[in-house]
């Protein structure tokens, strides 16, 4: 059995927690925000057995798309010899970014 | 240590965090929700001692009980012939989903 | 790479996020609730490299400072003598409470 924790664009939880659900998996949602950006996004869990990892993986990636926001960067580097213009930046935030963890033990009781 | 991640009913949560406190367990409560059914669950952290698991496995298991949900179901499969005719089916939610993983390193500074 | 864990004080949240940020890693801020005290306290996801995982620990340790705080005891132990007499006793919240697990793998789709 493994843990999945991945983070997604609020836009995109929906429709990836959907197609996880009509392919039989079941998932929790988390609710996170960036630590970057300090926008509101979607933690999700999702714990699958070792063979179907592959396929939750691709769900995700096929339901969650990456785009580009512009941001007023308060986080200048100090090269800005001090003057601290905020100025718009181009970030890009990813479609999803996952992180897979071995579970030792899962009961459902 | 171990970190237990446990999925449990909204109306349990309290319950089994004050048994996990009474028996000198520490216990973090994220809030969740359920994938398939959208209602509100509660995710409950547990860091514990390898010793211990089975101890807080077993409170998390006498304090949270499964029930019967009717849905009205609109995963209904293909088979119904294209018909898109939301019915009632019958839900069994569990008491508690459980999943353990192994804490490498453990800090509290 | 490495997924850690850490709860930290609501008010120590932003600077520690800050903080990470700052050193160029990515966070995650879960919303998180004390199972005793029942006060709101935040969950940090820090995914990282292995050789960066002591910055980030060292990161978080700097950043969160630990406080006192009084609350009322409703657990009082039946060493009472079954009185329930609520009374105060201080109740020390640590800076942080970090746990680090193992990423078996890591995408960004
Ligand atoms: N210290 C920093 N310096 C410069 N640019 C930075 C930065 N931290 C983040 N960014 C940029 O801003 C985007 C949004 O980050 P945020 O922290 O709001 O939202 C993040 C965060 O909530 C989560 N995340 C990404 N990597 C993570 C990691 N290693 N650990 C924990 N959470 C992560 O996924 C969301 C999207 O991340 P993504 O990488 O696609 O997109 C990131 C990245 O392009
Ligand atoms: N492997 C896993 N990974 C991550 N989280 C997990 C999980 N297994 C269970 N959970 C979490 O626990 C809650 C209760 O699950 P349970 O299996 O008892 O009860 C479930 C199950 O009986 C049913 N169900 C869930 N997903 C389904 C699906 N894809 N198809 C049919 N029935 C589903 O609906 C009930 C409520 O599901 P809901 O998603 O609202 O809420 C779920 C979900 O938040
Ligand atoms: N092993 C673990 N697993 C999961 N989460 C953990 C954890 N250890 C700590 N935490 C999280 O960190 C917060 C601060 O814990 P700390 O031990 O510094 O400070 C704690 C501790 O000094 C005390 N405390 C907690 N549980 C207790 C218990 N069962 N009996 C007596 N004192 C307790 O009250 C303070 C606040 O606790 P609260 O539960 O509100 O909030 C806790 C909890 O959310």
């Amino acid at each position: 059995m493994k843990l999945v924790f991945a983070i997604v664009h609020d836009e995109d939880g929906p429709r990836v927690i959907g197609e996880l659900n009509k392919n039989g998996f079941s998932v929790t949602r988390l609710c996170s925000t960036g630590g970057f950006l300090k926008a509101g996004n979607t933690t999700l869990l999702v714990g699958v057995e070792e063979e179907k990892l592959d396929t939750v993986i691709g769900i995700i990636e096929a339901k969650s798309k990456s785009r580009k926001q512009v941001v007023n960067s308060t986080m200048t580097p100090n090269t800005m010899g001090g003057m601290f213009m905020p100025y718009p930046v181009e970030v890009v935030i990813g479609g999803a970014t996952i992180f897979v963890v071995d579970v030792e033990r899962f009961e459902k009781v």
